[in-house]
């Protein structure tokens, strides 16, 4: 999965998250078109009972768009299958509420809380802060696919800061 | 006196408009001077080439739409296994009067698919690989319809970088590199139809230095550069895709491909304080994100947060929002249909306000506790 921010001098702010789902997609290359198709059904894996012809299989990707009450601008989306929804609401309340700079915001180590509901911490956090979670009761566990990229920009009083996200070797452009 | 006034008003005319300059001087080197990065457009892709890509199209012109497009086509080659035209995207879109709209491009489930497809679910995290599990790709329709509402440039010109990186040919992308390394990945693509594209002479994977080319899907975008999106949906390109589809063992048919609509949606508005945020509605996962986000709304964050236990627990409100999550993704599914639960009680306050009571400050529960009880596995994309 990857995703895109952009915004124009006219306002136009985009905020595409597109895929093929898993890495590769399923592994299926079409020769005759130089295609790599997509495994998107997938998806429905242990998410759902039975599926239809025409059923669009439910997604973690969530491209987004924040508006200030001052006019600020928020275009922001990320990748990483199941962890998009941590790496994204982190890095928003990272720059929303605990007022990071974007880069800060989107470099910052994620939580990530697996569906079995374990708790996995990309490196970078505090021991502090690991002991005291395990205090809490929460089950740490130790993992090393944080596959979590982030991009996005911001419009605030004429600047625009735009950040792709380090973990993917990424980096922004403009004018 | 009398012919010294003239004189007199050219110079304050002079010295006001001196002043003046000065001042535009002044404070657009101060906007410039304070500004982090970018003034007036920017793009942030997932590598610095796609974003060059992107912002050339806008210095060309070109819209944000025009510039997104041109980014993920550049992203297909360079990032290949991230996305691509047999893939599908979900894209929000803000015009410049503040109206914001979704275009929902996702892949669907094909007329004909595997009767007990379900039963080939992994048990284990592990790659789902396989012709049966391609849905119908709705990008290059995506990017069309798209195009068509905001498009600046011409349809062609999007995909004229891409064609020549394709065609010429990339160094090896670093992050590929990296990938291609990873015994699980290297496994797959060398056992895998993606040799052929993704291996060298010797049959194993490519690596630093090595170059990467796209002839054949440099041919393909450069037809649908010409003759649109139809050349791949109802023309050459999609029979030749479901012939090597069905080579492949896949079910999809030309019928899938010319029925695939783009669904054009307005976006969910959810409020967090003074700030408005814009989702995408399911399937997507934006409601979950907001849930999240609201829970979080409800607890006293601010820059102080980062210090000392503060630290500790908001991070631990943060990790029982999740769980909560968990237990809500079923929730998301096609709104379509119309069997399947809604999710927009995910963003309803009184739920948020009942989930909230449900979260201690000093200790986390059991599974079944976050209604997490038969959890889907998690996803890695």
């Amino acid at each position: 999965t990857t995703h895109v921010s952009v915004v124009d001098e006219d306002g136009l702010a985009v905020s595409a998250t597109s895929t093929i789902n898993q890495i590769f997609g399923g592994a299926v290359y079409s020769p005759r078109t130089g295609v790599i198709m997509n495994n998107e059904l997938s998806d429905f894996c242990k998410r759902a009972d039975a599926i239809s012809a025409g059923e669009q299989p439910p997604s973690s990707m969530a491209p987004v768009i924040l508006e200030s009450e001052s006019g600020g601008l928020l275009v922001i989306g990320g990748s990483g299958g199941s962890m998009i929804t941590s790496a994204v609401a982190l890095a928003i309340m990272n720059r929303l509420w605990l007022k990071m700079s974007l880069k800060d915001a989107i470099a910052a180590p994620i939580v990530y809380v697996d569906s079995e509901n374990n708790v996995k911490l990309e490196r970078g956090f505090d021991q502090s802060v690991v002991d005291g979670l395990k205090a809490l009761g929460h089950k740490v566990r130790d993992w090393k696919y944080f596959f979590n990229v982030v991009n996005g920009l911001e419009k605030e009083d004429g600047c625009i800061e735009a950040v792709s996200d380090k973990r993917k070797m990424g980096q922004a452009a403009g004018y | 006196m009398a012919n010294s006034k003239p004189w007199l008003v050219c110079c304050c005319v002079l010295g006001a408009l001196t002043c003046l300059a000065l001042i535009y001087l002044c404070v657009s080197l101060l906007v410039v001077g304070r500004c982090a990065s970018f003034t007036r457009a920017a793009v942030a892709a997932d590598s610095r080439l796609c974003s060059d890509i992107g912002r050339s199209i806008l210095l060309q012109g070109g819209s944000a739409v025009d510039g997104a497009i041109a980014a993920l086509l550049c992203t297909s080659v360079v990032n290949p296994q991230s996305m691509g035209i047999g893939g599908g995207s979900i894209v929000t879109v803000r015009d410049k009067t503040g109206h914001i709209k979704v275009y929902n491009f996702r892949e669907t489930v094909p007329q004909r698919f595997k009767v007990d497809l379900l039963s080939d679910c992994p048990s284990t995290f592990t790659l789902s690989t396989g012709s049966q599990w391609i849905g119908v790709p709705g990008e290059l329709r995506g990017y069309e319809a798209l195009h068509r509402r905001y498009g600046k440039l011409s349809w062609a010109k999007l995909f004229e970088p891409t064609i020549k990186l394709a065609r010429d040919g990339i160094k090896m992308p670093p992050f590929l590199t990296e990938l291609l390394k990873e015994p699980l990945i290297k496994t797959q693509v060398e056992h895998s139809s993606l040799c052929k594209l993704l291996c060298n002479a010797n049959k194993t994977a490519l690596g630093k230095g090595d170059t990467l080319k796209f002839s054949q899907l440099a041919e393909t975008l450069e037809i649908v550069a010409q003759k649109g999106a139809d050349a791949f949906y109802t023309g050459k390109i999609g029979q030749d895709l479901i012939k090597d589809i069905k080579e492949a063992g896949g079910t999809l048919e030309m019928d899938d491909l010319r029925s695939f609509r783009v669904r054009e949606e307005n976006a969910w508005k959810v409020s967090l304080g003074n700030t408005h945020m814009y989702i995408p509605p399911p399937p997507a996962g934006g409601a979950l994100l907001a849930f999240i986000l609201k829970l979080m709304k409800e607890f006293p964050i601010n820059a102080t947060s980062m210090e000392g236990q503060q630290k500790t627990q908001m991070y631990h409100y943060f990790i029982e929002a999740a769980k909560f999550a968990n237990g809500q993704r079923r929730s998301i599914s096609d709104p379509h249909f119309s069997t399947k639960k809604s999710a927009a009680h995910l963003i309803d306050p009184s739920f948020i306000d009942r989930i909230r009571r449900k979260i201690s400050m000093n200790c986390t529960h059991e599974n079944d506790y976050y209604s997490n009880v038969a959890p889907p596995l998690d996803r890695f994309g």
